[in-house]
């Protein structure tokens, strides 16, 4: 038997909502520490990591680990049904190939109940090794979505370059060429405000930005984007979920011939 | 001229 509780229906649909174009389907990994889900979209370039902790739940009950394949395009049609205050209760057991949804209103008078059709997975798992990465910047996620906006329609590929004194965005393409610099910026009112680079060594890195902008897709979720970074490596792009954990996004670098 | 990296040349198989 699994049970969850959310205070807000809504950031389960946000969270779907920022994934769905990149994974069509999914398993989540239901366990007494929580939800996971991993998956990497069909060309195999970028990767999703989803990690909801039992303890940002209202309630939070796994008898046993329980794997939840769900077609996450499925999921986003019942959760768009969920009100915008309403709380989400979420149930399944063994037994039946079925999650149902419940969506309670603030008031407790409207009730609905949703049952989405598990389905069986196949997927591969990575191992993500826990690294040092190069450098690690964050900065508040609408300017990270600006930049990677903008410089899509200038470019297919960005260049991230990081030293101690600034991250650096670069595009080229037939119409010309673009770079956004951004310098380190502490001294904010709040503090998702910060632009905060700490560099170990320099990078370079090139990344295709339709991926970029597709991970951009949750900057609602977090105020602030934390972009890790080292040579030859894929990048992380992380969103953080208050209080119950985070979203995190991987990206192949391109690699020179 | 470069070409687009994937996943698994970098993380191996949990």
């Amino acid at each position: 038997m699994f049970e969850a509780q959310m205070a807000q229906a809504a950031l389960l649909k946000q969270i779907i909502e920022s994934i769905r174009e990149l994974i069509t389907e999914a398993t989540f990994e239901v366990s007494g520490t929580g939800m996971m889900l991993q998956a990497m979209d069909s060309s195999h370039v970028s990767l999703v990591a989803l990690n909801l902790r039992s303890d940002g739940f209202q309630l939070f009950r796994a008898d046993r680990p329980f794997s939840m394949g769900m077609n996450l395009n499925h999921m986003a049609k019942m959760l768009k049904c969920a009100g915008k205050d309403d709380t989400l209760t979420m149930r399944a057991d063994e037994a039946n190939d079925l999650v149902t949804f419940l969506f309670e209103s603030p008031g407790n008078e409207r009730l609905a109940e949703f049952e989405l059709k598990l389905m069986d997975i196949t997927s591969e798992n990575l191992g993500i090794p826990d690294a040092e990465y190069s450098a690690t910047v964050s900065m508040p996620s609408a300017e990270f979505q600006r930049i990677v906006k903008d410089l899509g329609s200038i470019g297919d590929t960005v260049e991230i370059t990081v030293t101690k004194d600034d991250v650096r965005f670069a595009a080229s393409g037939d119409i010309g060429n673009a770079t956004i610099k951004c310098r380190q910026l502490l001294d904010t009112e709040k503090p998702e405000d910060r632009t905060l680079i700490e560099m170990v060594e320099p990078v370079n890195l090139t990344f295709a930005l339709r991926y970029l902008i597709n991970f951009s897709k949750a900057t609602s979720l977090a105020p602030s984007v934390t972009i890790k970074l080292s040579t030859e490596m894929p990048v992380v792009v992380e969103y953080k979920l208050s209080d119950i954990g985070y979203v995190r996004f991987y990206l192949a670098p391109k690699i020179e011939d | 001229k470069a070409t687009q990296g994937r996943l698994e040349s970098f993380f191996g198989p949990s």
